[in-house]
């Protein structure tokens, strides 16, 4: 699900 | 970003700026835990480590780092300038019971067996049990200050926006993350106990007080 783990959410 | 995320933001900001308010103004700390506020400090330091890894946006770096210095001034204030006022008796929650669980369960269940992504993973278990050192004073003590009360009323609503936004993000790009939606729905179910009081109490008038 998620690709590159990157986070944008606090 | 949709409105239900940056309500969600937004309710989270005020909550640790009323709480760090509320300490200034008075020059006390009593019936705050210290510990909650140590394991938020940790919950920021852990979580947002990807701010010397990878840049998001300006919004995202700000309030990182916005985030961090709130927690952070928050710890000193009790431990440090107004540790007089701190009410250390009644903050006696053992944190190790926390601590050890969310510890094993981070390297357990992660999406990345990396140290960055542990840490993240842990960040977030840690989050949805932080507040519990400060339930457990309040059901000690019996009461909260009405400052108090407002400061959790916002953390919690923070929770439950975010539950909103996981909602839309799935309907609108497909995407959810199983690990920050289990432990938000746990975080949230916390402080439900909390938003009756809040709302049969405090919102008409009276202190937050527990029979």
């Amino acid at each position: 699900e998620l690709d590159d783990l990157e986070k944008d959410e606090l | 970003m949709n409105v239900f995320r940056i309500l969600g933001d937004l309710s989270h900001l005020l909550a640790m700026i009323l709480l760090l308010g509320k300490i200034w103004r008075s020059k006390c700390c009593a019936g705050i835990s210290g510990k909650s506020q140590i394991l938020f400090a940790l919950v920021f330091t852990t979580r947002y480590l990807d701010l010397f890894t990878n840049f998001i946006s300006i919004y995202n770096t700000v309030m990182k780092v916005v985030f961090l210095l709130c927690a952070y001034v928050t710890v000193y204030m009790i431990y440090g300038k107004f540790r007089k006022t701190f009410d250390s008796e009644n903050d006696t929650f053992r944190l190790e019971f926390l601590l050890v669980p969310v510890i094993g369960l981070s390297f357990l269940e992660n999406y990345n067996f990396t140290p960055l992504e542990i840490l993240w993973t842990f960040s977030i278990y840690l989050e949805s049990v932080a507040i519990l050192p400060q339930l457990f004073m309040i059901s000690k003590t019996g009461e909260a200050e009405t400052i108090t009360t407002h400061y959790l009323f916002f953390l919690g609503l923070y929770r439950a926006l975010y539950l909103a936004n996981w909602i839309r993000r799935y309907q609108t790009e497909n995407f959810y993350d199983q690990i920050a939606v289990v432990s938000g729905v746990v975080q949230t179910i916390f402080y439900c106990d909390f938003f009756y009081l809040y709302v049969t109490k405090v919102l008409k008038g009276k202190k937050l007080s527990l029979p």
